[in-house]
């Protein structure tokens, strides 16, 4: 899921923006 | 009985709610205070009409790009939520994946003006008919109707809050690894939920609230109308659209 998904994953690892 | 007495799991349930709350304020997008200062000022006829002479291309483009930075406070909301990132990845991301545009189309009632039908998008208010180029009336009346009838509900900011947290924390998404875990999250956010409405007297909200097929009904149209487009102009999708919109309903 995470590979598809490799903006959302992205976002969900940066620290809050 | 929570409220009743200050046991620990009520103070618990007030950390939690206090918690959704500044989440909710620090990813809220918009002020309620400016929206409701703003809500008069329509877009005059003839920005109406260049925006329905635009091409259907270009209103799509536009809609998935003001979407997404709306999904993106979400994503940001759901990050700050006490519990959310101790949840495994898969779990975080199915929960997204499923309710992100849910809580959008929530979080828009605050954006709506209920006495005109038009609802805030790219600097003025706007009513369905600035949407026509688009192509789907039956989407946009039906996310207007919906609008109008939360509206109706004259929620507050806190239940906004508590509410839309309640729509992505929702145990019953397929595919979750650890279902127990998101709903005993679910079972506290249910709660606060509840302790809120008690405590300010509202308690007759629960039975008005959007059954949940509501919003998913809403939701499989937005994606129905987003295929039938990709079916018209094969293309640009991939060319213009963003990218985590495209990740999300393509």
């Amino acid at each position: 899921l995470q590979e598809k998904h490799r903006i959302l994953h992205k976002l969900l690892q940066n620290g809050n923006s | 009985g929570l409220l009743e007495s200050p046991t620990s799991a009520g103070v618990e349930i007030e950390h939690l709610t206090q918690n959704v709350l500044k989440s909710y304020r620090e990813t809220c997008q918009l002020r309620a205070e400016d929206l409701q200062l703003r809500r008069w000022d329509t877009f005059s006829r003839e920005e109406v009409c260049a925006y329905q002479r635009k091409p259907m291309e270009e209103m799509w483009q536009r809609c998935a790009g003001r979407i997404t930075e709306a999904i993106q406070y979400v994503v940001e909301f759901a990050k700050r939520l006490r519990g959310f990132m101790d949840l495994c990845q898969n779990d975080q991301i199915v929960l997204l994946k499923a309710g992100a545009m849910e809580v959008v189309l929530v979080r828009m009632c605050r954006a709506f003006n209920a006495d005109n039908r038009t609802v805030f998008f790219e600097g003025k208010y706007a009513g369905a008919e600035l949407f026509r180029s688009l192509g789907c009336h039956e989407l946009i009346s039906s996310i207007f109707d919906f609008a109008q009838s939360l509206c109706a509900l004259h929620f507050s900011e806190s239940e906004v809050a508590l509410f839309s947290a309640l729509v992505l924390v929702n145990a019953n998404r397929p595919w979750l690894q650890d279902q127990a875990k998101v709903a005993r999250l679910q079972g506290h956010l249910d709660v606060a939920f509840r302790v809120l409405l008690r405590r300010t007297r509202r308690e007759g909200l629960l039975a008005r609230l959007p059954p949940p097929g509501r919003l998913r009904a809403l939701c499989s149209q937005h994606v129905e109308q987003l295929q039938a487009f990709r079916r018209l102009h094969p293309g640009v999708l991939h060319a213009a659209f963003p990218p985590l919109y495209r990740e999300l309903f393509a």
